[in-house]
């Protein structure tokens, strides 16, 4: 799972990649406009800059829960004129501002697509293919 | 999970 951040347009603007490792994680933003990150499976919270850069981390109690994350969930999903939704037509993540609704720009395509876990190794793969491939062929002449 | 930001940002769980 990752975090990505989005103007008011739709437009992209970061990514967060809180932990490789996965599992249950929920997201704040908190007053000073930064991200913040709970972990359940670390119990930790990280804070991020809104530009992606990694600022701290703090340990939580696990009984303990910071309440504000709980208050921050799928209902929050308007600010101003902006709203966020997913659109009923092209069922994706859009904004809305009055009544014009346009889905969020594709962002990071290589994060998602090839710094992946499964990315890594197919490249790492296809790399040692194309060399024994090589050494095959050039030990047949 | 979706956080809007007073600034009208949003956050995105993907």
């Amino acid at each position: 799972d990752r975090v990505q951040l989005y103007d008011c347009n739709g437009k992209f603007k970061a990514a967060f990649q809180p932990d490789s490792a996965g599992g249950v994680f929920k997201i704040a933003a908190s007053p000073d406009q930064s991200l913040e990150i709970y972990s359940v499976r670390t119990n930790t919270v990280d804070t991020f800059a809104l530009d992606g850069t990694f600022l701290r981390r703090r340990s939580v109690d696990d009984r303990d829960m910071p309440f504000d994350f709980l208050k921050s969930g799928p209902s929050v999903k308007k600010a101003g004129l902006c709203e966020f939704e997913i659109d009923p037509i092209s069922s994706q993540f859009s904004v809305r501002k009055g009544t014009s609704i346009k889905p969020l720009e594709p962002g990071d395509w290589i994060l998602e697509n090839l710094l992946n876990y499964w990315g890594i190794g197919g490249t790492g793969a296809l790399g040692i293919g194309l060399m024994l491939v090589s050494t095959l062929r050039r030990d047949k002449l | 999970q979706v956080v809007v930001t007073e600034s009208g940002d949003v956050f995105v769980k993907i």
